[in-house]
């Protein structure tokens, strides 16, 4: 209900109104916003002074909406060694996906071009590092860029989702990841967010995804509009929290700055969401320039919630935080973020408790789970690995296995939460087992440690399983606990989150005071003696209905004629005086307005199209504008449009200088040059050209001076078999073709000069040398008098002979 | 998995002594430094450009003596990670 807020930001990004998942423009769609991104900005905060990069193929810096924003120190070139991330192009804009993840994050705001950003003055760079030999080293590389500069690190990539692979960070990354945590941000530690291990393929499971189960990354998930999973989410227990991304076709999408300074919103996956995170996260920042790396996910845990999110295994751990292994602790909250941030204490330093299992092998037998305990006091008798309440929980296991796809790994904390470290994986074949990897949760966060852990195995054995008798064996396993030794947040005075209030019964608003409530009630007692509407004022009512109150909280609607009745927001055609606490009816034709006058109409009622620059209601966009038929605005056309259709980029006339190319304008070019779609820029015809649509000789469309038009090319001279002529109304000489068999001629008809093979002239035409000896026979008196020669079928039939002998 | 990886002409090495340390170290087996890898100390990024560029198998040559050199602390030479976009 943003929108009847009259703090309501509204930006001319052509597609503001289509950002659903920032605010909703129309009251009663199916639109949810909870991320409240709007709201955060309406605290003030927009990213200012918070640094943040896209690991992946390069940024197109010079993009109109990234551009103010684009900071070059957040930048490098890792595949190219280069400070200049710029993207390669191809036919194919296969590297798209860094210019497309950095708009989500810092897009410029009111600037007309595309979107707006979650962190719109945040500064934004681009790391080049996918768009070549990904190898330990160039990740490395690109994880360890200027920590003492760049804030955050924002990774949509990660190891194959083949569903056989089981790949994370080398060593080198690995170590890269511990000196940004310990070093970046000047000691508060970089901060790294990841996209959920999936990659568009079924059958995988992210925990096989290294990156995401690190305890230095926020691993992010992806919710569609209504809350279900997309279908190309995999369960996780390391992931943190959820953001909104695309879905099925028919859910709405997100829309991000393009390659080629374009906009689209084709973006997908949970690629979407770690740059939204990012900028989220780029928020609490600025509202907390001092929260480490620990904070931030502390934050995270506690403000993200499950509102509408869909998934079977959402549980309450024995902190009472909600989590599921779909979406971590929910779809995140920016607005609680940002609040949160503000007034945030420091959690205390992280400990960590380790604990390795005896040597003992464990058999892993096919349908007998295998259950294995581990008691643990939280290494309470050392005092600085001693963790007492729970943050990442780790399972280092060492597995031998005949079929790895088989295997099913659960791990049950002292409090009896559940978490699914790995789930069966139907493409597995590999023998190699787990070779000391590193399964984590963080379904236990806040927990206590102390006590007994269980790690359950089970093997279900495929039909791909070769040998039964070969066992799996449980080699050994070591538990990792990380946390703090004492409460995190109580040994900092009193810092209750907003989240935590409206989620927890037990932590009510207090009671009105007993008296209060008696007064309340015996003034009521002569007149009506029900309860009022909830939106009645504090006049109380004179009946149950909302048009029974004598005054309202919110607003009237209607008149003392028809009736007046309380709401709580006025419905469309109406605006909210909010001095009068009244809604007024809108201009004609308005369906959303801030005021009377037609100047003030913000949106339209159907088959009418609003207009920002007149900020009135109209049948039909003006030329430079198209109608949007999903939120009826007249959005601007692309600015090499004169006229458009559907879309800004979808155009029906340019303006001058540019020419149609499809539904594209693109600069005219100057005679002897095209306009090159690949390099957007004006390239040479081949010589032989004027005007082309490609660089090809077979691309010319007009010949240039001293060229001369045969068939589909420009030639110098006419070739054999053609003469030049001149073509009427075209500037353009022609080569024309001579007559058939004729190979040089000076024009159409008899007048051949030269007969190729097997013919000889005659009178300008070429006659087959076909003879005859008896030109009775052949009827030559009567071929002659009815001048058959001279038709080309008969030409053929012994005319040599009929007129040579005259 | 190993057996399908792709090795390339980079590798990295953990040496002592600073960059004039590593520079010796690369030279003396043909190798370029491209110096240290991002914050990771001691850690340097050496080059090759006799070794081909991808190889399904690690090639073997006088390159190959670096692996015993004494001053390495560790080595590795860079296999090409399959990544993809989520």
């Amino acid at each position: 209900f943003a929108q009847s807020d009259p703090n309501f930001i509204y930006f001319n990004d052509p597609k503001w109104s289509n950002m659903w998942y920032i605010h909703c423009s129309v009251k009663n769609s199916r639109c949810r916003s909870e991320m409240n991104i709007l709201a955060a900005w309406q605290r003030g905060y927009t990213g200012r002074n918070v640094v943040i990069t896209i690991l992946d193929d390069g940024i197109e810096k010079n993009h109109p909406d990234l551009a103010q924003n684009y900071d070059q120190l957040a930048s490098y070139d890792v595949n190219g060694n280069d400070h200049d991330p710029m993207p390669r192009y191809d036919s194919s804009n296969e590297n798209k996906h860094g210019t497309r993840c950095a708009g989500e994050v810092a897009a410029v705001a009111n600037n007309s071009h595309c979107i707006v950003g979650i962190a719109y003055n945040a500064r934004i760079g681009g790391i080049r590092m996918l768009d070549g030999d990904v190898t330990d080293v160039v990740e490395a590389k690109s994880l360890g860029i200027r920590p003492d500069y760049i804030d955050i690190y924002s990774a949509s990539w990660g190891p194959d989702d083949d569903g056989k692979t089981v790949d994370g960070p080398g060593p080198l990354a690995k170590q890269a990841f511990e000196v940004g945590i310990k070093k970046g941000r000047k000691g508060l530690g970089s901060i790294f967010v990841w996209a959920s291990g999936n990659g568009g393929r079924q059958g995988d499971h992210c925990s096989c995804d290294g990156y995401t189960n690190s305890i230095y990354t926020i691993s992010v998930s992806s919710s569609t509009e209504n809350g279900n999973k997309p279908w190309y989410l995999e369960v996780c227990s390391s992931t943190m929290a959820t953001t909104y991304s695309s879905g099925e076709f028919y859910d709405r999408k997100i829309i991000t700055t393009d390659l080629r300074q374009r906009c689209t919103d084709g973006h997908t996956g949970t690629s979407v969401s770690a740059p939204m995170v990012a900028g989220i996260i780029a928020l609490a920042l600025e509202a907390n320039p001092l929260i480490t790396w620990r904070d931030v996910q502390h934050l995270l845990v506690k403000t993200s919630r499950p509102v509408h999110l869909k998934a079977s295994d959402w549980k309450t751990n024995a902190a009472g935080h909600k989590v599921s292994h779909l979406y971590g602790f929910g779809l995140v909250d920016a607005e609680a973020m940002v609040v949160e941030a503000k007034k945030w204490r420091s959690v205390p330093p992280q400990h960590t408790c380790t604990k390795m299992s005896d040597r003992r092998t464990r058999y892993i037998r096919p349908d007998q789970k295998l259950n294995v305990t581990m008691s643990s006091t939280g290494c309470s008798g050392q005092p600085d690995q001693h963790v007492a309440f729970l943050e990442h929980v780790v399972v280092r296991v060492l597995i031998v296995h005949p079929r790895r796809g088989d295997l099913e790994i659960s791990l049950v904390s002292p409090s009896g939460t559940r978490s699914q470290l790995l789930a069966k994986r139907l493409f597995d074949n590999s023998n190699e087992g787990f070779r000391n990897w590193e399964f984590m949760t963080v379904h236990c966060w806040g927990e206590r440690a102390e006590g007994t852990w269980t790690l359950e195995i089970s093997d279900s054995p495929s039909q791909l399983r070769s040998n039964l008798e070969v066992l799996g064996k449980l080699k050994e396993w070591t538990l990792i606990l990380y946390g703090t030794s004492e409460h995190p947040y109580q040994s900092h005075g009193s810092h209750h989150s907003r989240a935590r209030m409206l989620e927890i019964p037990s932590v009510q608003s207090p009671e009105p005071s007993p008296s209060t409530t008696q007064q309340h009630e015996d003034e009521e007692e002569e007149e009506y003696t029900g309860p009022c509407h909830h939106e009645c004022g504090d006049q109380g009512c004179d009946g149950p209905d909302a048009d029974h109150c004598l005054n309202c909280i919110h607003f009237s609607l209607g008149s003392l004629k028809t009736g007046r009745r309380c709401v709580s927001h006025c419905p469309s055609g109406y605006f909210e005086d909010t001095e009068a606490r009244r809604c007024r009816r809108c201009h004609r034709g308005c369906e959303k307005c801030v005021g009377r006058s037609s100047k003030e109409c913000r949106s339209c009622r159907r088959g009418l199209y609003f207009h920002t620059e007149e900020s009135s209601c109209i049948e039909n966009c003006p030329n430079g504008y198209f109608n949007d038929e999903v939120q009826r605005h007249c959005l601007k056309c692309h600015e090499n449009c004169v006229k458009c259709v559907q879309d800004a980029d979808r155009c029906t006339a340019c303006k001058k200088d540019f020419s149609l190319a499809g539904m594209t304008c693109v600069p005219e070019c100057t005679n002897g040059t095209f306009f090159n779609l690949e390099e957007m820029k004006c390239s040479p015809c081949h010589v032989s050209c004027s005007t082309c649509t490609g660089p090809g000789m077979e691309e010319c469309l007009h010949c240039s001076r001293d060229f001369l038009q045969e068939e589909w090319r420009c030639v110098p001279k006419c070739s054999p078999g053609h003469y030049p002529s001149d073509s009427i109304g075209f500037p353009q000489r022609m080569c024309r073709k001579c007559e058939e068999n004729c190979i040089r001629c000076q024009g159409p008809g008899t007048r051949c000069t030269n007969c190729r093979d097997g013919y000889s002239l005659l009178s300008g035409t070429c006659i087959f040398h076909a003879t005859c000896n008896n030109t009775d026979e052949v009827f030559c008196d009567m071929v002659k008098s009815n001048r058959l020669c001279e038709k080309k079928l008969f030409r053929q039939f012994c005319c040599r002979t009929c007129l040579m002998t005259g | 998995s190993p057996s399908r990886s792709v090795f390339t002409n980079h590798w990295a090495v953990r040496v002592r002594g600073g960059a004039e340390e590593a520079d010796k170290l690369a030279s003396k087996y043909g190798f370029t430094n491209f110096g240290q890898i991002g914050g990771l100390e001691d850690h340097y990024h050496f080059h090759h450009s006799h070794v081909v560029r991808r190889s399904t198998f690690a090639t073997r040559g006088t390159h190959s003596f670096i692996h015993m050199d004494p001053k390495v602390d560790w080595i590795q030479q860079q296999i090409v990670k399959s990544r993809v976009k989520r």
